[in-house]
């Protein structure tokens, strides 16, 4: 995907860890291949 | 010509200098020879990182999200998420320190994040508050602190032999050797300097360094060293490791000998001066001299090359509204080139060989950054975008009168972004105050 500016960003299934547990959220990060 | 006196000073902080208000440094894209300059353009406000949380009782070092609220250079005004519009605990960090992270890296290495304490009570859940306000948003590309450190290395190393301008004969070269790199700036020692005090501050794309052979191979002027042989460890540097100049076709029109041009004086680059081509070189480059200001053996004219940004055409002043400087002597004034010119039986190099590219640096006036006092190269000052014509930047040392600024290109690797000299060690001089000026 690419946003108004034109950057290219991919969709990552990003892990956190809390104290209270571990769980996934989706979040974007830049083409790391671009 | 007007220098300064290295100030040290380690209470300076550009986070409070710039705050939070409408104060800008320089975007990193601007800067595309400092690490990461050709790869900042993904960093963008709102984005989510994972930093030390320095508001936790716990006895290890534990990490929480913060989004940056505000971007200057390599610095960043970060904001914990939890504080929502709450600004009062914002705080600045270099975004090229080992301690900020993409998210999903504290996950990645077991470490559990931990709210500030001063917000813990706010939320019960913070599981599902992460999840809402972490997905969709934006963080740093995985491999970000593998790509600063990668950007961090520079092929200079220490005892390269070069040609580098004369300092104190600008006409000539000399070899000096590689004596420390900081951040792709090269501390150059002559190599006759016999208690290696004699040295020279550049970086590593300056047009003033070139690989050894170079001086004799286009006609400059030359100071051959007494010193018989390499020491052991001596290199040449090797040619791919400086700055490519433009090829040009000289066989075509061309500089020729006599020719009026308009050029940064680099003993004063405040200033900008009527000029005279002394010298066609090979290889596109000019020997250059300032009109008024000339030894008669030639000893202050210095070598531009054909494309460099700082000479420009007769009339580029008047047109672009700068204050072009006259011949010293010159008391026809004010003055004009359509009488120089013919007081001097003289023609003006053509227009069409100068460089006119305008690339789209992205520079704005206003904004701050950290850049090279020329006439004091190894200090790296805190410094403004005063003013910009075309690919022409006027820099403003801050707390120095504008008699001190300085006419520097866009592309200018003596140009650095806010948070570039702690990124990579080198001392910051801070604006002047009334004190250290006197």
């Amino acid at each position: 995907a690419a946003d108004t500016s034109g950057r290219k960003w991919e969709q990552k299934q990003v892990q956190i860890k809390t104290l209270e547990g571990e769980f996934s959220v989706t979040m974007w990060a830049s083409d790391d291949k671009k | 010509v007007k220098t300064k006196a290295a100030v040290p000073l380690d209470s300076f902080d550009w986070g409070n200098y710039i705050g939070s208000g409408d104060l800008m440094g320089a975007p990193v894209s601007c800067f595309k020879h400092v690490p990461m300059g050709t790869s900042w353009d993904d960093i963008t406000e709102g984005i989510r990182v994972e930093v030390l949380n320095s508001d936790s009782s716990l006895p290890m070092k534990v990490y929480w999200i913060a989004s940056i609220i505000k971007l200057a250079g390599f610095k960043a005004l970060l904001r914990y998420e939890g504080f929502d519009s709450d600004s009062g605990q914002d705080f600045w960090s270099n975004l090229c320190v080992p301690d900020i992270h993409a998210v999903g890296w504290c996950a990645s290495g077991g470490k559990p994040l931990v709210p500030p304490k001063s917000i813990q009570h706010k939320v019960t859940n913070w599981k599902a508050f992460l999840v809402k306000r972490l997905t969709g948003a934006k963080t740093l590309p995985s491999d970000f602190s593998t790509k600063v450190q990668e950007s961090m290395q520079f092929p200079f190393k220490k005892l390269m032999r070069v040609e580098v301008v004369d300092k104190a004969h600008l006409c000539r070269t000399r070899v000096a050797l590689v004596q420390q790199v900081i951040g792709g700036r090269l501390r150059l020692v002559y190599e006759e300097s016999q208690d290696g005090s004699d040295d020279f501050w550049c970086h590593m794309y300056s047009p003033l360094i070139h690989t050894i052979g170079w001086s004799r191979s286009i006609g400059h002027r030359f100071k051959r060293s007494d010193v018989a042989k390499k020491l052991d460890g001596q290199v040449d540097a090797p040619g791919q490791l400086f700055a490519k100049v433009k090829d040009v076709d000289q066989s075509g029109e061309w500089f020729k000998d006599g020719m009026k041009l308009e050029a940064i004086d680099p003993l004063n680059l405040s200033a900008i001066c009527v000029a005279t081509v002394r010298k066609v070189l090979a290889d596109g480059y000019l020997m250059i001299g300032i009109d008024g200001s000339e030894a008669a053996d030639g000893s202050d004219w210095f070598c531009y090359h054909g494309t460099s940004p700082s000479i420009f055409p007769a009339g580029f002043c008047e047109i672009n509204s700068i204050e072009l400087t006259p011949p010293r002597g010159y008391t026809k004034l004010p003055f004009r080139w359509f009488d120089y010119l013919r007081e001097t039986s003289s023609v003006a190099a053509p227009v069409k060989l100068f460089n006119k590219d305008v690339p789209n640096h992205g520079f704005v006036p206003g904004m701050k950054l950290e850049a090279v006092d020329l006439m004091e190269p190894r200090l790296v000052c805190v410094a403004t975008v005063t003013r910009i014509v075309h690919r022409l930047l006027r820099i403003h040392f801050d707390g120095w009168e504008d008699e001190y600024d300085q006419w520097v290109d866009c592309e200018s690797p003596d140009l650095y972004p806010v948070g570039w000299c702690q990124l990579t060690g080198y001392q910051l001089q801070p604006p002047a105050m009334q004190a250290s000026r006197d």
